[in-house]
């Protein structure tokens, strides 16, 4: 029996307003021990991604620029009823760790990470 | 059967020598397209990781340090004949995600990680 999304996914989510900075983005990510960050619009909807990765990028090319230039903005997501090969296949193809899961009106439920779908491993025995 | 860090791990490991800067991981960890960085001494033995998200909490602090200062000393690893059942609930406990695999002489001889463990659940069907 594949477990779905929503047995599997954190419903707690950090998420960030498009109009903060890359600083504001990297504070959220240090607070909350984690490395995707969903962007989303004054309406509440998904519009791009950053990641830990993308502000070592930052670092990396000494380029800081505002976080609407500096995300992802095609991003991958999940939904609460699919399976989580599916979603492990998504992670795979792209070589990304995290997807937000999101409704029909792209508002953010839920973050399903790699590390969510390990602990299915670290449960056996 | 459960299977085993050296059937599951990454064998190609990009290191970084602990006189490194803070830049030079970051340049390492956008052109590898990875996450996390070990980092070895002189004589190749692991004495730290550098991570993406350690990089991303220095732009949060403002705080730009010696690379030895900023990674992590105590880093938890994984060896080849480990089962990865053991290696998942290490990255659960300590929320991490990705474990150098070292030989007994403290050599980094791979990789395991949350996305290597999570390709099993995407191979299933
Ligand atoms: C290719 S991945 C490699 C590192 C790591 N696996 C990760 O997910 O960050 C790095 C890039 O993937 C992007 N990314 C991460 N999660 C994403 C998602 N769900 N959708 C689209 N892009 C994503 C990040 O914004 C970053 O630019
Ligand atoms: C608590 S984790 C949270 C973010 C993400 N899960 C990760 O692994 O980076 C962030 C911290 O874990 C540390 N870390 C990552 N992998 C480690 C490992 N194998 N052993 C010890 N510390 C590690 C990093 O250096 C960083 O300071």
């Amino acid at each position: 029996e594949t477990p779905l999304v929503k047995d599997v996914m954190s419903r707690k989510v950090t998420t960030i307003k498009k109009g903060k900075s890359i600083e504001d983005a990297a504070k959220l990510i240090m607070k909350g021990q984690f490395t995707h960050l969903p962007v989303i619009s004054e309406d509440d909807r998904l519009i791009g991604i950053i990641t830990a990765w993308d502000i070592s990028k930052a670092v990396a090319q000494a380029k800081y620029d505002k976080l609407d230039r500096t995300m992802t903005r095609r991003v991958i997501t999940a939904t609460l009823d699919e399976p989580i090969d599916v979603t492990a296949r998504k992670l795979e193809k792209y070589n990304i760790s995290a997807l937000p899961v999101i409704d029909k009106n792209r508002k953010v439920i839920g973050m399903i990470t790699s590390d969510d779908i390990s602990k299915l491993i670290a449960k056996r025995r």
